[in-house]
């Protein structure tokens, strides 16, 4: 269709937040820095969708796919599903 | 389930509710508070009282984005409804809800007593379960109130910690130990169909099995319906999917997993008059659609399509089924012949024939 499309850049960014907001509420464990050596944020974040998606018996793909999104988007509780 | 060791090291727990929501009355904040920490004092030796000054174990409190100290904040609308502590000092066993959300009794917005149940069970020391069954799933959702919330997987969670309900308030219960199947003397204290099941329950516990392959699963009562008391007394499967449990001269009535609205109830509104205080036995004969109830050294006989009790009775057990003398613990049927049971022994007859075609062991059914 002609229709511009909505803005995508601007649906990226949020879908963007959300995920990082998402998982450093609930999927970030505190570690000690010293025993993990620094690790690429996007390497970094693969891996906790992957631990969100696991939890949730997503699709394990790593990526913030439209399953992962809608997981995300539901209202939930605050206290986080790894780590206590 | 996930746990947060090493819980309370405590039964007796206090509670305070610190402040309100303005979107529902104090007496349905105080009620759905209440209904919650009774979900999980349910299944446990846990007893919650409430406090209405000082520092309580639990206090619990609304609040939005960053309030008082807390080191968790609220987002405002929806996302994060509520959080709580694991138990400990200070924070620990504390519970927060958002107050921007809207907080409701019933289906519309978020019911205020689910949210809570999920979040005092995280003040006992639960973590989040991936089963989406689970009260301590992550995610909102709805279940109708008249539903007990917990899952068995809820259950095993919390007992894991505190061990199960017992009858001597504030005593840690000791570990449950399983009854001797095998024994010689078994005996139970009831038995009934569940669709292709035989159910046996003794004390706490209750087996399932499969006649049709012989498969046998020991399970705790509370694991299934935890709302049930242990030391049931007699049970059936009715004619329309569901099981009637009895213990003194109360009675359940559940269907699957859930226990139906209104019940216990007491045993006269089958029919039965005030003398009688307790149930022995029942079973429905799927044949006629008819039930006895046997107590004593007689029975009744309730017509399930009337819902009521047949005249003319109670009459002589051993006068309609020669043979069956003495009191009976239980009795089911299976392929269309009753099963009596008299401690560690059980007579199969053929209720067309009105005779005992053979006595076996109780416990026959165990491939022991």
């Amino acid at each position: 269709s002609n229709s511009l499309p909505a803005h995508p850049e601007k649906d990226n960014k949020e879908d963007t937040k959300l995920v990082e907001d998402y998982l450093s509420k609930f999927y970030t464990i505190e570690t000690d820095s010293n025993q993990r050596g620094w690790k690429a944020n996007a390497e970094f974040t693969a891996e906790k969708l992957q631990k969100m998606q696991r939890f949730f018996g997503l699709k394990v793909t790593g990526k913030p796919d439209t399953e992962t999104l809608e997981m995300m988007k539901k209202p939930r509780c605050g206290v986080p599903d790894v780590g206590l | 389930y996930g746990v947060t060791l090493p819980g309370w090291k405590k039964n007796n727990l206090t509670y305070r509710i610190v402040n309100y929501t303005p979107d529902l009355s104090k007496e349905d904040v105080d009620k759905a508070i209440q209904k919650a920490f009774k979900v999980w004092s349910t299944v446990t030796p846990l007893i919650f009282t409430r406090i209405q000054e000082g520092i309580a174990d639990i206090m619990v409190a609304f609040g939005t984005k960053a309030h008082g100290h807390c080191p968790r904040y609220f987002d405002g609308p929806l996302g994060v409804l509520a959080h709580a502590f694991p138990p400990g000092s200070g924070f620990g066993g504390d519970v927060h809800f958002d107050e921007d959300e809207d907080w409701t009794m019933g289906s519309d917005g978020f019911n205020l007593f689910l949210v809570a149940a999920h979040e005092v069970g995280h003040a006992l020391g639960l973590s989040h379960s991936n089963d989406q069954r689970a009260l301590m799933f992550p995610n909102y959702a709805y279940i109708s109130p008249s539903e007990f919330p917990l899952s068995p997987d809820d259950i095993s969670g919390i007992q894991s910690i505190y061990g199960s309900a017992t009858k001597t308030p504030g005593k840690r219960p000791t570990v449950p130990t399983s009854p001797n199947t095998c024994g010689p003397q078994i005996s139970f204290d009831a038995v009934t169909t569940l669709r292709r099941e035989v159910i046996f329950l003794k004390g706490r516990h209750l087996w399932r099995v499969y006649p049709d392959n012989s498969e046998v699963e020991l399970e705790l009562i509370s694991a299934f319906w935890p709302f049930l008391p242990s030391g049931i007394q007699a049970a059936y499967e009715n004619m329309k999917d569901q099981i009637l449990f009895f213990k003194g001269n109360n009675f359940w009535v559940v269907s699957g997993y859930k226990v139906l609205l209104g019940y216990p109830k007491n045993i006269n509104t089958l029919g039965f008059p005030k003398g009688v205080k307790k149930i022995d036995a029942a079973v429905c004969n799927k044949n006629t659609g008819k039930t006895d109830f046997f107590v004593g050294d007689k029975y009744w006989r309730y017509d399930e399509s009337t819902q009521s009790m047949e005249k003319g009775y109670p009459r002589r057990t051993v006068n309609d089924f020669p043979g069956i003398s003495q009191r009976i613990d239980a009795v089911f049927q299976h392929k269309g012949l009753f099963y009596f049971f008299h401690g560690s022994r059980q007579l199969k007859f053929d209720p067309t024939a009105k005779r005992v075609i053979s006595e076996i062991k109780s416990n026959s059914w165990f491939n022991c």
